[in-house]
């Protein structure tokens, strides 16, 4: 899930269907029906409530639903049958903030097979998870895939996929364990909770992004992570962040043991594209996102003396080799041989500039080679092993979204 | 041999591509051409997002993708969706 970075302050929402589909064989019982189906969808997993308001009574609610065509003064005209179907605007405090608009020239079908038409619960809970602050995602199974997945099917025992479910919980935080609110409509099943799972909740502390000092940083397919403590961030290739509000470490690498939370240091593999976080004196495969069989293995099988740990680890595409760096030293991993080179460890300072004990090295998108340390970066061009004039430079603005003047402890040099 | 994408499909998922936030939108006082590159890595990141083969070219599932009924908004929030806040 991908969060936009913005949601509601409060938990409970009014919201009004202003504007009803023409001509739509669905009546407008229906329609107000489903829009409430989808949105208790969001609220069950969270304990928002969301109150239908009266016309023109009182102030305004937060989403007011539309069903509208071509250009209806926003940004984003319709275009038709087929294309563009819907569009909502994330939680803020103008106006238009929250609401929530249908192509009224899409046929709207509510229990039907995907030939009659689109199904517009399906299309009002995707909807509703941007009214929320949700942004889209790739996870397969996400409601909020960009793309139309056909019907959702009964509204009444409808229950989000678990990848929106720990989105929006990310938000707003985890409902209570108290049985649902009393339905207004017809009753709902109340889905059963995730066993196993720690509450978690939006105001549960999470470290300073800005203050750099990460445990490890990695470029894994084109994305920058950056660990630190049991979370991290992930800067998109576009130089975006998915979200200012880090991740739980082990709720994305599965299999990671719960007792391991830090990562001291991470590479992807280039030769089979194995992703390798490195904890203390051992380290865990990861094949995309899963654990691999044989882990944890321990970083004497990678040729480093017993008890040694590493501060840092990349490959360099310039020879495929893999560098271990700890303190001022660093060995020069063959993965073709599977050993490390003859005559290492060496002194760190053949990379000229570079800082000891970095707390991670990565390469960037262009073959840049980065070395982090504090609130601080150093880059060295392609093939280069000298920094580059300037370096370092602070890393809060150019990686993270963060202030210039972001307040921070120094760099330790 | 991927058949080669017509000048139109070009045209049209370069329209998409900017639409969804995969591209910056062109600067409203200048022509704008896309790099090669650039496009080939646009064309990846969507193919990521859609759950496609990572080609970098306008294939046939690419372009097929690029047809389906969708959301508005972009994929994407960089520049357009600091845009729509603004607004």
């Amino acid at each position: 899930y991908a969060l936009t970075g913005s949601f509601w302050k409060k938990k409970q929402l009014f919201w009004r269907v202003r504007s009803f589909p023409q001509g739509s064989a669905l009546s407008q019982d229906i329609v107000r029906n489903l829009m409430h189906y989808a949105l208790t969808a969001w609220g069950t997993e969270v304990g928002m409530t969301f109150q239908e308001a009266e016309p023109r009574v009182g102030t305004e609610p937060e989403i007011l639903i539309d069903f509208a065509r071509a250009y209806h003064k926003d940004s984003y005209p319709f275009d038709g049958p087929g294309g563009t179907l819907a569009h909502a605007f994330f939680p803020g405090d103008h106006p238009i903030s929250g609401d929530t608009h249908f192509d009224d020239e899409e046929v709207w079908t509510f229990g039907e097979s995907d030939s009659g038409g689109t199904d517009l619960f399906a299309v009002a809970v995707h909807e509703f998870g941007h009214a929320l602050g949700l942004a889209h995602s790739s996870a397969p199974n996400s409601i909020m895939r960009p793309f139309y997945q056909g019907p959702a099917g009964d509204p009444s025992k409808y229950r989000l996929p678990p990848d929106d479910r720990e989105g929006i919980q990310q938000l707003y935080g985890k409902g209570p364990n108290s049985p649902h609110p009393e339905p207004t409509r017809k009753p709902l099943v109340p889905p059963p909770q995730p066993p196993g799972q720690p509450p978690d909740s939006p105001s549960a502390p999470v470290p300073d992004r800005c203050s750099g000092n990460f445990d490890a940083i990695a470029n894994i397919r084109g994305e920058v992570f950056f660990f630190k403590g049991p979370w991290f961030w992930r800067l998109q290739p576009s130089g975006q962040l998915v979200s200012p509000r880090p991740a739980k470490l082990h709720r994305f690498w599965e299999g990671l043991p719960e007792h391991v939370v830090t990562v001291d240091a991470a590479y992807s593999r280039p030769s089979d594209g194995r992703i390798l976080l490195f904890s203390g004196r051992q380290f865990w495969v990861f094949q995309d996102r899963q654990l691999e069989a044989g882990s944890p293995k321990l970083l004497t099988e990678l040729g480093l003396p017993p008890g040694e740990v590493v501060d840092a680890v990349f490959s360099w595409p310039q020879n495929g080799k893999t560098y271990l760096i700890r303190g001022e030293q660093y060995w020069r991993f063959d993965e073709a041989v599977h050993s490390v080179d003859p005559g290492y460890p060496k002194n760190l300072n053949l990379w000229e500039g570079a800082p000891s004990a970095p707390d991670d090295v990565t390469i960037g998108n262009k073959g840049d080679t980065y070395f982090f340390k504090g609130t601080e970066y150093w880059r060295f061009a392609p093939g280069s092993v000298v920094a580059e004039p300037g370096s370092p430079h602070p890393m809060g603005p150019d990686w993270l979204d963060c202030p210039p003047s972001a307040p921070g402890p120094p760099a330790p040099r | 041999r991927t058949p080669e994408p017509s000048a139109q499909d070009v045209s049209l998922s370069v329209d998409w591509l900017t639409r969804y936030g995969y591209l910056p939108p062109p600067h409203p006082a200048q022509a704008q051409l896309q790099s090669p590159e650039q496009l080939r890595d646009a064309i990846k990141i969507m193919q990521r997002f859609a759950g496609l083969k990572e080609t970098g070219l306008m294939d046939e599932a690419t372009l097929a993708t690029m047809k389906k009924p969708r959301c508005s908004l972009p994929d994407v929030l960089g520049v357009a969706g600091l845009v729509r806040r603004r607004r």
